[in-house]
């Protein structure tokens, strides 16, 4: 039976359409709700038994399930917004997070026409799959600091792409160890001899063939990352090249480009536009943090009304533990956070649509502004939920130490949003900035 | 508290309570940023805190019928008067060590800064409770975290001694980040390859399925 109807008997409030509310709207909510059932539903995604896998038991397993509900969203011909619900409840990092959430928006961002048209009908068939390979061993946050270089050379119409150090190994981009074929390069643009900055450029890694490196490139996984599953589903990987040659046309060139000559040409689109894929990246780390954040004060709220302990008069029913001031003290403000980071980041998904209507209109006016502010959210509510994770633990008791209460992984899943993207002090850093100049 | 007056005297680390009427009238004398590197100023303080928060709760707890039920109700702060009393623990703990004969060019040197910047930071990070307590002004807040930076300064230097002062061995830390000689980045790359996912360039899995995604 239900232990917790006596609870859900005590609200004041109509559940189903503070469900609506914390969708977003009933569209968004019958998406969320039929494809939640239908991965719930469906063995073969059954995550349960994921921190009992060995590390290649579990990467494989990864692969199954990433092919497994690529050939159901073909299947079922689900929309694009139900294919990423899809791959919200599968509930696993893998490579296709970077395919979709990083590699196709920069090629979306910061290609011409003829390289959208070239490269994202191959990516959208997952003809290529293709990763975001901009941090190095040796830079992460200073991206003015990346080492690999991407120099031109005239003679051949190429640029040739080298990692002139150990340091500028290419580390951390997921799905680039094992399985990428393709990615998107950051390197220091160089031609007639002069560094022009960090650029974006296509290089294909693997051969199409038989998935082996193409020469002069290495590419292997970094090895294991914290907690036993979580992101050890991907294959975060480190990357070098040794003067491997690119065609020219193959520098994503929507900013600026570099001339049949070598010659380097701003182009008239502002290199503002960046920006925009930037805050587009910040809006969905904001969303995914109250998401998760919602998950573990889910599991802690109730638990801690099943939980029962001390509190007894004579032998009676012991108190539950959510009766506990000290409880309620710690948990109800975590709840409110959930709902809190739920509301700004639909605000910023607002936000976004608005930054990108008015850099069409070569309006940059509230760029600095809202680059600042999204920064800061990204920080706040990442820093904010990781610590939220582990407190909701500790709100469990012992239990919450068992993997089985599904915070360990949780835990162990999120903690990297509080660096990845930008380190959070360093974002914060980016706020006071802006807030001195204004 | 309810025993203050009594002839039952307070004893170990509670024994300030016997200067109780002084510490919860008095405001701390700090004036300049030297002052608060007076353990004297930075105790005071401390209790001054610990005591007006004990005090406070005890008043509004005396206003329960049932006391047992008031202590349920005020829980969430009686945890704050808890950590306030214990944070001063330590800091006095601290400060006591340091009165004590420490052989060794510098070292006490060392251990004075750390004891201020672990007060100083803790004042800091619970600056509500020394400002709602009336303890401090937020002018002397001011100063002190002026202070506080520069103690920062001042560890700078040592930093890598004062860890190298716990004498672990790379085995024991058993961290590539952390290792003795700073050879990080060679070791962090090095250790990569030792992955099992190494094994094999081409992945287990990587033909039966994502080949076949590759070529639809």
């Amino acid at each position: 039976g239900d232990h917790l109807a006596s609870e859900r008997k005590k609200a004041n409030f109509d559940v189903d359409e503070m469900k609506i509310v914390w969708a977003g709207s009933r569209h968004a909510f019958e998406i969320s709700d039929r494809i939640a059932r239908l991965v719930a539903s469906d063995l073969a995604f059954r995550k349960d038994n994921r921190t009992m896998l060995s590390r290649k038991e579990l990467f494989k397993n990864t692969l199954r399930k990433a092919a497994y509900a690529w050939k159901r969203i073909i299947e079922l011909r689900l929309t694009e917004e139900e294919a990423s619900k899809l791959r919200f409840y599968v509930d696993e990092p893998a490579f296709t997070d970077l395919h979709w959430g990083m590699f196709v928006p920069a090629i979306k961002g910061q290609g011409t026409e003829e390289q959208q048209q070239k490269w994202l009908p191959l990516a959208y068939k997952m003809q290529i799959i293709g990763c975001y390979a901009q941090t190095e061993l040796g830079h992460g946050s200073n991206v003015q600091g990346l080492e690999t270089t991407a120099t031109f050379d005239p003679q051949t119409d190429e640029f040739i792409i080298n990692s002139p150090t150990l340091t500028s190994s290419k580390w951390w981009p997921g799905g680039l160890g094992k399985v990428s074929t393709h990615a998107v390069v950051y390197a220091r643009l160089i031609t007639d001899g002069q560094d022009h900055g960090v650029h974006g450029f296509i290089v294909q890694l693997r051969s199409l063939d038989d998935h082996l490196p193409l020469e002069g490139i290495t590419i292997g996984d970094i090895g294991m990352k914290f907690g036993n599953g979580a992101y050890n589903t991907m294959d975060n990987g480190v990357l070098r090249f040794d003067n491997v040659r690119i065609p020219r046309n193959q520098m994503l060139m929507r900013v600026s480009r570099v001339t049949r000559e070598g010659k380097y040409v701003h182009s008239n689109v502002p290199r503002q536009l960046v920006y925009g894929t930037m805050v587009f990246v910040r809006q969905t780390i904001v969303s995914d943090a109250s998401c998760a954040l919602s998950r573990a004060v889910c599991i802690a709220t109730r638990y801690s009304a099943v939980r029962r302990q001390f509190g007894s008069q004579k032998g009676g029913v012991e108190t539950q533990v959510i009766d506990y001031k000290t409880q309620q003290s710690r948990l109800f403000p975590l709840l409110a956070s959930a709902y809190a980071f739920r509301f700004v980041g639909e605000w910023l998904k607002w936000l976004y649509t608005d930054v990108t209507e008015r850099l069409q209109a070569n309006d940059f006016s509230t760029l600095p502004e809202a680059h600042a502010c999204t920064a800061g959210l990204k920080s706040l509510t990442t820093s904010a939920t990781a610590d939220a994770i582990e407190e909701c633990r500790k709100l469990c008791g012992g239990h919450g130490y068992l993997c089985s209460s599904g915070l360990p992984e949780l835990f162990a899943v999120y903690v990297p949003a509080c660096t990845y993207e930008g380190d959070n002090i360093v974002l914060l850093l980016q706020v006071a900035r802006f807030l001195m100049k204004t | 508290v309810s025993q203050l007056g009594s002839d039952k005297k307070p004893v170990g680390t509670t024994a300030y309570f016997l200067r109780v009427e002084h510490l919860m009238q008095c405001s701390s004398i700090a004036q300049k940023a030297e002052d608060w590197l007076k353990p004297s100023v930075i105790l005071e303080a401390f209790e001054a805190r610990a005591v007006r928060m004990s005090v406070a709760c005890a008043q509004r707890l005396s206003k329960f019928a049932n006391p047992e039920e008031g202590f349920l109700e005020l829980s969430a702060d009686l945890v704050e008067a808890a950590v306030a009393h214990c944070q001063l623990i330590v800091v006095s703990k601290f400060i006591e060590k340091l009165q004590q004969n420490i052989p060794g060019k510098g070292v006490k040197k060392q251990l004075e800064i750390l004891c201020n910047i672990y007060a100083l930071f803790l004042l800091h990070k619970h600056l509500g409770d020394f400002l709602s307590t009336g303890v401090i002004s937020s002018k002397q807040a001011s100063i002190a975290n002026d202070q506080l930076r520069s103690l920062y300064s001042q560890v700078r230097p040592n930093a890598i001694a004062l860890v190298d002062a716990f004498n672990y061995t790379d085995h024991f830390l058993g961290s590539v980040l952390g290792r003795y000689d700073g050879n990080v980045y060679p070791k962090l790359y090095e250790e990569a390859w030792k992955d099992p996912l190494n094994d094999s360039v081409v992945p287990d899995g990587f033909h039966e399925y994502i080949r076949p995604m590759l070529k639809q």
